[in-house]
């Protein structure tokens, strides 16, 4: 999967 | 929210913090990169504009605005208040050779095509060769005080931390994110050398000399 979730990371 | 990036997330906050202390306490900014300062503000600033459009929690908002101003501080402190401190001739990377390459490639390779996605790819692609400008004028001075390499070790450990984050996320979640990986790999290993002078020497007591 990419990069949508990884936006909870600062 | 793991152990690797709570720490990674400290260590870029002490970072910061060691930086802002040093310059306000010594009222100088001789030896840190203003140019690596401006790209670093420009990457929180294209990164953290999701601030207006998504919530992800208290403690992700908190350090977004944490970030944005003790980079825009940092910056004031270096080309207003302590000016006159400013190592104009050490401080000369050509910082448009990493900006326009970063924002050429963030056209060509992102998730979704669309503003706030590409703008988070540059702020990632950019933070990745961010400290170059530093680095660049730690070589050119030929040495850095022993806070410079203090300050230059949390921010690279912090990184550092971030990809046994994604390892860990990786292995658990089953998430991860090829572009952030990657471009966390190529800015940890951009520290490496300075990292093993720093455990050579810094830790034993003696200034940071780097071959000129």
């Amino acid at each position: 999967d990419t990069g949508t979730d990884t936006k909870d990371e600062l | 929210m793991n152990i690797f990036r709570l720490t990674g997330d400290l260590a870029h906050l002490i970072a910061i913090i060691i930086l802002l202390h040093k310059i306000w306490k010594s009222r100088s900014c001789a030896g840190i990169s203003g140019k690596s300062q401006v790209l670093f503000a420009l990457v929180y600033t294209t990164r953290y504009l999701d601030l207006v459009t998504s919530y992800v929690s208290i403690y992700n908002t908190f350090m977004k605005f944490v970030f944005l101003a003790t980079s825009y501080a940092t910056i004031y402190l270096i080309y207003v208040k302590f000016k006159a401190t400013y190592d104009h001739n050490h401080d000369t990377f050509r910082i448009e050779f990493l900006i326009l390459p970063s924002l050429a490639l963030a056209l060509l390779i992102n998730h979704y095509f669309n503003f706030l996605e590409v703008l988070w790819t540059f702020s990632i692609y950019l933070e990745s060769v961010a400290i170059l400008p530093q680095l660049f004028m730690v070589s050119k001075t030929g040495e850095a005080e022993s806070i410079t390499s203090h300050y230059l070790f949390a921010l690279g450990s912090y990184r550092a931390l971030y990809i046994l984050n994604w390892i860990y996320r990786y292995a658990t979640e089953g998430h991860y994110d090829l572009i952030a990986i990657v471009a966390g790999v190529v800015q940890t290993v951009l520290y490496c050398d300075f990292f093993y002078l720093y455990i050579t020497k810094v830790l034993k007591g003696k200034k940071l000399q780097l071959p000129a």
